[in-house]
């Protein structure tokens, strides 16, 4: 039996929507831990991590470990029918091949379940090693949206520098080049709208600005935006999700020419 | 054309 409240639905909403897109189908994972997923996208370059801790919600029963498989598709257009302030409960049975959203108005004037089948996905795990990042560069999410878009109307890869000078974003294409340049300011009023860069190391990675730009899509879920690299291995984009946990991307770099 | 590499080869199953 499973049953997971999640009083701010509204995260699962978003969560739903930034992800759906990128990956077709992936198994939920629930355990005494929380409600997780990891899943690659088909062409195997991106790679969504999520985890949402069990004390963020109001209430969570899982009692055993359950994996269920899910159309990511079909679970966005279910939660897109909960209203934004509404509550959503999550139940399955063991073994059971459906899954129920049950969604709560705040007042509890109104309460809908969907019922959605699960599907059998054969998926496989892979271990992320503990990295010591050579640069981390936090900054406001809408910034990092913003300069992700405008950079795709201009070539289809970012190479990202993190120096002592700050990050820089460029990229070329047929019609010219672009340089984008983000320097530390920590000197603002709201935190939220501060940009953070902890260098060990410069670093220098090549990346797709289509993949990027759909990890953006996650904008919403938190106004700070966390890129971390080092050279020769993955960047990871992170959202924290409120207090609860986090939407990670994972992203393969291209191969520098 | 900078080729693609895939998060697979970063990455190994657990």
């Amino acid at each position: 039996m499973l049953e997971l409240r999640l009083v701010q639905g509204s995260l699962l909403k978003k969560v739903m929507e930034s992800i759906k897109d990128l990956v077709n189908d992936a198994n939920f994972d629930c355990s005494a831990t929380g409600f997780s997923l990891q899943a690659m996208d088909s062409s195997h370059v991106a790679l969504v991590s999520l985890l949402l801790r069990s004390e963020g919600f109001e209430h969570y029963r899982c009692d055993r470990n359950l994996s269920m498989g899910m159309n990511l598709g079909n679970m966005a257009k279910m939660l897109k029918c909960a209203g934004n302030d509404d509550i959503v409960t999550i139940k399955a049975d063991d073994g059971g091949d459906c899954v129920t959203f049950m969604f709560e108005s705040p007042n509890q004037d109104k309460i809908a379940d969907f019922e959605m089948k699960l599907m059998d996905i054969d998926s496989e795990h892979l271990g992320i090693p503990e990295t010591e990042y050579e640069a981390i560069v936090r900054m406001p999410s809408s910034e990092f949206a913003r300069i992700c878009k405008d950079l795709s109307t201009i070539g289809d890869t970012v190479l990202i520098s993190v120096t002592k000078e700050g990050v820089r974003f460029s990229t070329k294409g047929d019609i010219g080049t672009a340089n984008i340049v983000c320097r530390q300011n920590t000197s603002v009023d709201k935190p939220e709208e501060a940009t953070i860069i902890e260098m060990e190391t410069p670093v220098s990675l090549t990346f797709a600005l289509r993949y990027m730009n759909s990890f953006t899509k996650a904008t919403p879920l938190a106004t700070q935006v966390t890129v971390s690299l080092s050279s020769e291995l993955p960047v990871v984009v992170e959202y924290k999700i409120g207090e609860m946990g986090y939407l990670r991307f994972y992203l393969a770099p291209k191969i520098e020419e | 054309v900078n080729p693609q590499r895939q998060i697979t080869s970063f990455f190994s199953k657990s």
